[in-house]
């Protein structure tokens, strides 16, 4: 659908009822290594699509290290504070709405001034 | 600023470029407005040109809007989540996901944050596609257009520095004009500028 302008816009869409599959993280708020959650497989399924996680291993609900080091990675692409932490501000930034294309390609991101960054898995 | 890996980008005999519309999507001329808006910000800043083709035949840029799966390997996800994906040179395919509200703006908006979320500015996802169709990757510099998100009601349509140097450094800049930064700031012109 197309609005050509702010007023053509239904009123009921002023309730800012955005409902995507990415809000379900905000859930997340707080996990750390070692737990195990319901919720953290799509997550990392998140990261994965978009370069963060490379390889062929199961997306569990494991909160483990590579998560954390996607999360690391993440953190610094996006200028946010690096703890490898699920934080309010990384849950923010994870759910708004972004292009499809990967910030990272085999594990490489040149993002944030250039520097190279691996998300490695043990 | 980052490139796609190899730093792929249109080869010098490509300075004029065509781009086409999916039919099946039957725009109208206020959304093909937008798009052409989109590629002067860039054209502005490049010796590159863009030329609107009525034909897909031969044209080297494809802009469709699609729902779901579409065969391409990355489905879209229904309204909001990903908005948009574009293909690296010399490939030239847009897609914008067909499940979004998409704000026709004003032209004359620069910048501007709206209370509503749930409905995305079209020419925003436009330009920083079209940065993606000429070879640029994802920044994390939070004011450029290749940042990769935006917020749902906001608007981002002014190229900034960093997308600048980006392109012009695969590029060089506007023989005609002085859009902006011309010279390569992070490689020696040796190794990047605007050769094959």
């Amino acid at each position: 659908k197309f609005y050509s302008n702010v007023s053509s816009i239904p009123p009921l869409q002023f309730l800012n009822a955005t409902q995507n599959a990415w809000e379900t993280f905000s859930k997340l708020a707080g996990c750390h290594i070692g737990e195990n959650i319901n919720g953290l497989s799509k997550l990392k399924q998140y990261f994965r699509r978009f370069g963060y996680i490379t390889g062929t291993n199961n997306c569990t609900d494991d909160f483990d290290d590579v998560l954390q080091s996607a999360i690391n990675t993440y953190q610094k692409n996006f200028n946010l504070k690096v703890t490898g932490k699920l934080d309010s501000s990384t849950l923010r930034q994870i759910v708004k709405p972004r292009c499809g294309n990967p910030d990272m390609i085999d594990g490489v991101s040149e993002m944030n001034g250039g520097k190279k960054l691996r998300a490695t898995e043990r | 600023y980052s490139f796609f890996p190899g730093k792929p980008r249109w080869p010098k005999r490509k300075r004029d470029l065509t781009y086409a519309y999916v039919p099946q999507n039957n725009l109208t001329d206020e959304v093909k407005r937008v798009f052409a808006r989109a590629f002067t910000r860039w054209a502005e800043v490049t010796p590159l040109n863009f030329t609107r083709s009525e034909s897909l035949l031969g044209a080297d840029i494809v802009i469709g809007f699609f729902s779901g799966e579409h065969g391409d390997g990355e489905p879209f996800d229904g309204a909001m989540g990903t908005l948009a994906h574009a293909s690296s040179p010399p490939t030239g395919m847009l897609h914008l996901d067909g499940d979004e509200d998409w704000l026709i703006s004003d032209g004359e908006i620069s910048r501007r944050v709206l209370p509503v979320t749930s409905v995305v500015d079209l020419e925003s996802v436009a330009v920083h596609e079209i940065g993606h169709l000429l070879g640029l990757g994802h920044s994390s510099v939070e004011d450029a257009i290749m940042f990769p998100a935006i917020s749902g009601g906001d608007r981002k349509v002014e190229l900034a520095k960093d997308d600048i140097e980006g392109i012009q450094h695969l590029y060089g800049g506007n023989p005609n004009g002085d859009g902006g930064v011309s010279k390569p700031s992070r490689e020696n012109e040796s190794t990047g500028g605007a050769g094959d």
